[in-house]
């Protein structure tokens, strides 16, 4: 079985004050063995 | 001297059916081996159909899913139950320890399978910027939809639109940034979406300079995560998110193991599957929740009265899904909140 998530995020170029800390990121790579409850992205 | 020669037919067509068998099995470990090989030498395997992907189309596969689901909802006697489960643990890696009851307490191969797990064994990170993953898997695929036709790579060489996998009516945004109210929600979905889809505005959105300081500019990203057997079978929420709407596809119910991902076109999109659809803190959230031959039925736990893979009906490929909204305000889910468990069958 399989879940796809598709969802919206800040990208680079959001608000001036503090684009690179509010771009999202995936924190994963494919083929990682991943948890409910684990982190994908930030 | 019939009978003798009846003895040597019977066992001569055991003996060709084994070595078949044991022909067939040798070559797939040899391709496994081969794609193994590959993957180690970073060579990603692409898109190749081939006859067996062909030969699955013919088989009667919702069928054989829902026979699977009555074979496996069969109660076991309780003596026979650890012996059963801790065999299918062995054969699909299952970590027993997590499991929320003593081996014995579930009724059936199916009971077990959708088993809800010790508390704890699934802390969620406590990051509250974070996206977590609803589901125990393997990261198949993950990245942002850069062209306005936002593609989702199945495997190297083909991809599927995410509009396809999740519904033909996507939400409207007028001006993409602006946060939407569960009822402006619902009033823009009443509208004809046909004009032109949120997809395009997202995308357009970077280009449509609203005030820097008024929103973050968003894009559109996707993650895709495959189940093995062995894995825990319960859905959990992403992210703190309203879900509005919820969409059936009643599909076909195609193997979504590896190999069938690279032989077989639109996999996704031709199975069943539930979508959820809503918004979070940073726009747009949807989950598709994909079912598969032996994992053919998706219940939800936000809408118990669901029914999945039921008995065939005359499936038009074009066949709308079956929409439901969750009128007035939305299903309220927390990061973590249990959202649906796959069952067997």
């Amino acid at each position: 079985s399989t879940v796809v998530l598709v969802f919206q995020a800040p990208v680079a170029g959001s608000t001036e004050k503090d684009s690179a800390s509010s771009e999202f990121k995936f924190s994963i790579r494919s083929g990682d063995r991943i948890r409910v409850g684990e982190a994908i992205g930030r | 001297h019939r009978a003798h020669r009846n003895f040597f037919m019977v066992s001569g067509a055991t003996m060709a059916t084994i070595l078949m068998l044991g022909i067939l099995h040798a070559r797939r470990l040899y391709e496994d081996r081969k794609l193994k090989v590959m993957k180690e030498k970073g060579i990603e395997p692409e898109f190749s159909p081939d006859a067996k992907a062909a030969f699955l189309k013919l088989l009667p596969l919702r069928s054989i899913s829902r026979f699977w689901g009555l074979f496996t909802g069969v109660e076991i006697p309780t003596w026979l139950r650890p012996i059963v489960y801790r065999a299918w643990a062995r054969a699909f890696h299952s970590d027993l320890e997590e499991a929320a009851l003593p081996l014995d307490g579930y009724k059936s191969l199916q009971e077990f399978f959708g088993r809800t797990l010790k508390d704890g064994s699934r802390p969620i990170d406590p990051d509250p910027h974070c996206l977590v993953s609803p589901v125990d898997g393997t990261v198949l695929k993950f990245g942002e939809l850069r062209e306005s036709a936002a593609m989702i790579d199945q495997v190297k060489g083909f991809s599927y639109s995410a509009t396809s996998l999740l519904g033909a009516s996507p939400f409207l945004l007028e001006d993409g940034c602006k946060d939407v109210t569960d009822m402006e929600y619902h009033e823009a979905r009443s509208k004809d979406s046909g004009k032109r889809s949120w997809w395009r505005i997202s995308f357009a959105s970077p280009k449509v300079r609203l005030p820097k300081t008024a929103c973050p500019i968003r894009g559109v990203f996707y993650c895709v995560i495959y189940l093995k057997p062995g894995d825990y079978h319960r859905v959990h929420s992403p992210v703190d998110w309203h879900v509005f709407l919820r969409r059936h596809f009643a599909g076909h119910l195609f193997p979504v193991n590896e190999r069938a991902t690279q032989t077989i076109r639109n996999l996704h999109i031709e199975n069943e599957r539930v979508v959820l659809e809503g918004q979070w803190d940073e726009g747009f959230m949807s989950m598709a929740i994909i079912g598969a031959t032996n994992v053919g039925s998706i219940k939800l736990f936000i809408e118990p009265e669901l029914m999945t893979n039921r008995p065939k009906r005359k499936l038009l490929q074009t066949e709308p899904p079956e929409e439901r909204r969750y009128e007035p305000r939305g299903m309220k889910l927390k990061k973590g909140d249990e959202v649906a468990v796959f069952n067997m069958g």
